[in-house]
């Protein structure tokens, strides 16, 4: 379960201060499936990195399945990150001179699973987003649109209780993106997965349940989405 | 005018070829307006590079405005590709450790103005694209689609003759996508620049005046647009 309470965060740039994220609340519950929405520079990216522990706000309050995150210390948010979060990188992230399968594998480090399972839980998923002919290529010898299969693939080998995805099907094709938006939605049907995605596409949105929409750092609607 | 005769690309992994392109032909005019569409990983971004001069085909001849490009040497290439042709790279290729303006000025070194003129130059077409309050920021203090504009605003900052953008709205909100798009629209319209954009959006496809579909590295269909 995921509480945001008041979410402020301010960059400060010399003299001038960027408010990117401005008083935000919400709770999510387990296994929800949520669509945040908002034009560029409206504060997504921002709004993920905290709720993914991987910045802390400026202000307000966030609390992950009971735990206030600002009590964790590093290792302890870690740990979150390693075991409880899946996250889909709007740039991807990479490890530039690995291979796709390697790419995959590093999650499951975590897991403590043998050398063998975590090389087949890697084949498996890189087979699940399309990319079984590709698993050798490293990240410059795959195409936009494989990068982005690789990044999302690496989020979800450890079946995270959260996946959190930043404009995952911005680099595909209108097929593929509904190939990887099924696959999203048999994951949150059939495990409970938590699944947020910040999306531009409105195909996406449609598949649903809740849409939050950010204008300017704030949010501006928080609705249920309509049965499909 | 850009003719492309049986391109091939074939990247060799090992024991593994993998044919990127395949015999792919067309002509393009000055001051056509083209989309290239097709799956992920069909050959588009491998396409752009070829005719960005900026890789070479494995096979099959290009000739650019009368010139066969396989004839001209580095520095030749380069003066073309500096004077000739604006690209916006799928993954924006932003110089890291400078300003946007500094990454939109950068290009105008080859047209020979002073300070003061580039420095305006890039601060117009940077307020162009919507980031007039953006200007000193660094790519990794900007927002996704941010990065993707000031991609743009270098691209077009010089007015060359060929306009190439790989996928220049995948990272916009439909609204700033449509702003773009209409920027991209009247530059062909009043300067007759030529415009080739690679697109998965069906909307951007729909401006155009010509659409090249490829398919595992080769060109199914090429088709005018009926008029809008
Ligand atoms: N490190 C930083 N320093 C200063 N300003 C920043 C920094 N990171 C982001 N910003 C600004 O904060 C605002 C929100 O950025 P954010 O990346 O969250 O937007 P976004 O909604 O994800 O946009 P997009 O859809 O383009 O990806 C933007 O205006 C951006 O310029
Ligand atoms: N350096 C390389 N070495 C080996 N294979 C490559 C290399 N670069 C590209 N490829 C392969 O060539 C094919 C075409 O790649 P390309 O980047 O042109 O696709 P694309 O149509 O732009 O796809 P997308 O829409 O996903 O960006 C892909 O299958 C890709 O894996
Ligand atoms: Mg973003
Ligand atoms: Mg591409």
């Amino acid at each position: 379960m995921i509480v945001a309470e008041n979410l402020s965060k301010v960059f400060t740039m010399g003299e001038n201060e960027v408010r990117a994220l401005d008083g935000a609340s919400f709770t999510i519950n387990e296994g929800e499936m949520v669509a945040i929405m908002g034009p560029s520079g409206s504060g997504k990216t921002t709004l993920m990195s905290i709720i993914g522990c991987l910045d802390v706000p400026t202000d307000g309050r966030y609390v992950l399945d009971g735990e206030p995150v600002e009590s964790l210390n590093e290792s302890e948010l870690a740990q979150v990150r390693g075991r409880k979060i899946g996250f889909v990188f709007q740039q991807f992230n990479l490890l530039a001179r690995t291979s796709a399968l390697e790419n995959v594998m590093l999650p499951q480090l975590y897991a403590g699973a043998t050398m063998k399972e975590r090389t087949e839980r890697a084949k498996k998923a890189l087979e699940r987003v399309g990319l079984g002919a590709r698993m050798d290529h490293n990240p410059n010898e795959l195409s936009g649109g494989q990068q982005q299969r690789v990044a999302i693939a690496r989020a979800l080998v450890n079946e995270p209780s959260i996946i959190l995805a930043d404009e995952p099907t911005g680099a595909l094709d209108s097929k593929t993106g509904v190939e990887i938006m099924s696959l999203f939605q048999s994951l949150h049907r059939d495990n409970g997965q938590t699944v947020i995605l910040v999306t531009h596409d409105s195909y996406v949105a449609r598949h649903t349940d809740r849409i939050i929409r950010l204008s300017d750092g704030h949010i501006v609607s928080d609705e249920k989405n309509p049965s499909p």
